[in-house]
């Protein structure tokens, strides 16, 4: 995916959107209901919520023009330039236009209104094109996407989450907080706020939480977490695990549990493994690794080992020399004991018991403090 | 640039493939004349980045497959530079 330069976006959750005419290609309740259906797949899978208005001047006005339209990007009549959209930003800005020289249908024998809309709209909140050829917001209009089962590529998921985060955890109206299910004896109850991590760990665009022989896997795509036994993905894997970390680089989550680590590629365990984690450069002294995470940008990977950290060189494959430092020293603010970390759009989060603590890595500062499971829509 | 003439029918004039390169690759519109030179590396790099863009195979000619994507339908926003 990329986002317009400049990281232009809706400093507002709440937008508003205008269908100021209509094609006549549509009645035009068929056009109402497609524009919000357009809508909602970015609303199920970000905190954005939109409001229809019929007059005055909305976030995203969404017109039907030919050739010029008073935007120096005149359509060019049938085919070709289906339609445009605008960047998130006052006036023209976060508006979306549709040739209405092409013939707009409901299904695939014309240009398919609500695939055009969706795209456009993924510009209107700040999305540029993606090379996934996969995704909604690749440039070229594929006819033969299957209209029934549509649903986002978790690229355009990335894109826009990148931008404005996942959904709340609980839903925008207030409700009564659920009473946490009676856990099975020997399950950890997924509500009980004193619910601590073991290890977390990105996962292809997903997010595991490891505690005792379980795990929670977080996916943007589907609002509620799934829960299962680690034996029952990675058999050879030990029944519970100190920490774990995705290298995006190497498609790889490597695990770890006392002095020895795993390497796993989906569901496979690669073979070789085990292996000594003091063949990484840990001293004979570091027992177990507390947590640890993989920065996909610096190609770095950090080791917490009780109040102290290492780096590793992704690139050299190697440990960092002047290490380990106090966690204090660069990462202010995070509880000294970690008992799990991860990175989610640009930050990271460190677990200690039932908090976790938001670090802007850029700032170097905390940024929020939550509670451990508000990723598990408690 | 060795442009596959056979492949340039009549529909497929240089003129199209300016203006695709112009409007969704930041090709900046001076270098007009250059396009129809047959050297021109700068217009060789932009097929090649829309090549790349687009996931298909980077010749660097405007061979057919190539044309063929051009040709389809879609979205009016540029893939790089805004």
């Amino acid at each position: 995916f990329s986002t317009f330069p400049g990281l232009p976006k809706w400093r507002k959750n709440d937008l508003t959107y205008r269908i100021v005419n209509y094609t006549l290609d549509l009645p035009r309740s068929v056009i109402d209901s497609t524009i919000e259906k357009a809508l909602k797949i970015w609303e199920e899978v970000t905190p954005l919520t939109f409001s229809k208005i019929s007059e005055g001047e909305a976030d995203i006005m969404i017109t039907f023009a030919v050739r010029e339209h008073g935007d120096f990007s005149p359509f060019d009549g049938p085919g070709k330039v289906l339609a445009h959209a605008y960047a998130p930003g006052p006036g023209i800005y976060g508006d979306a236009h549709f040739d209405d020289d092409e013939q707009w249908t409901k299904d695939t024998s014309g240009v398919n209104l609500f695939l055009v809309a969706a795209h456009e709209l993924g510009h209107s909140l700040g999305l540029f094109h993606s090379t996934d050829s996969n995704a909604l917001m690749y440039p070229v209009y594929n006819p033969l996407t299957d209209l029934a089962r549509f649903r986002l590529s978790q690229d355009d998921v990335n894109g826009i989450q990148s931008l404005y985060g996942p959904p709340p955890a609980s839903p925008p109206e207030p409700v009564e907080p659920t009473e946490s299910t009676p856990p099975e004896p020997g399950t950890p109850a997924t509500c009980d706020p004193a619910l601590s991590f073991d290890a977390i760990s990105t996962l292809r665009g997903e997010i595991l939480f490891f505690k005792d022989r379980h795990f929670w896997r977080k996916s943007f795509r589907r609002l509620e977490p799934e829960f299962h036994l680690i034996s029952s993905f990675w058999p050879p894997l030990p029944s519970s695990i100190d920490a774990a970390c995705e290298v995006i680089s190497k498609d790889t989550v490597f695990i770890f549990k006392g002095t020895q680590f795993w390497a796993i590629r989906g569901n496979d365990v690669q073979p070789g493994y085990p292996r000594s984690i003091h063949t990484l450069g840990f001293p004979s002294t570091v027992k177990k690794i507390d947590a640890a995470i993989s920065d996909k940008e610096t190609k770095k990977t950090y080791f917490f080992v009780e109040d102290k950290y290492w780096r590793f060189d992704e690139k050299r494959q190697s440990m960092e020399p002047g290490f380990p430092k106090q966690i204090v020293e660069d990462f202010p603010g995070v509880e000294p004991k970690v008992d799990a970390v991860f990175e989610a759009f640009g930050f990271f989060y460190f677990f200690n018991g039932s908090s976790q603590f938001e670090f802007d890595p850029n700032a170097k500062k905390v940024t929020h403090v939550l509670k451990s499971n508000k990723w598990l829509n408690c | 640039y060795p442009v596959d003439r056979a492949a340039v029918d009549k529909d497929d004039s240089m003129d199209f493939v300016q203006k695709y390169l112009e409007d969704y690759y930041n090709l900046t519109k001076d270098v007009k004349q250059v396009v129809r030179r047959k050297d021109s590396s700068l217009v060789v790099k932009k097929i090649q980045e829309m090549q790349k863009f687009l996931g298909l195979e980077v010749t660097g000619k405007l061979d057919s497959n190539t044309l063929e994507v051009m040709h389809k339908p879609r979205c009016g926003v540029p893939d790089v530079g805004y």
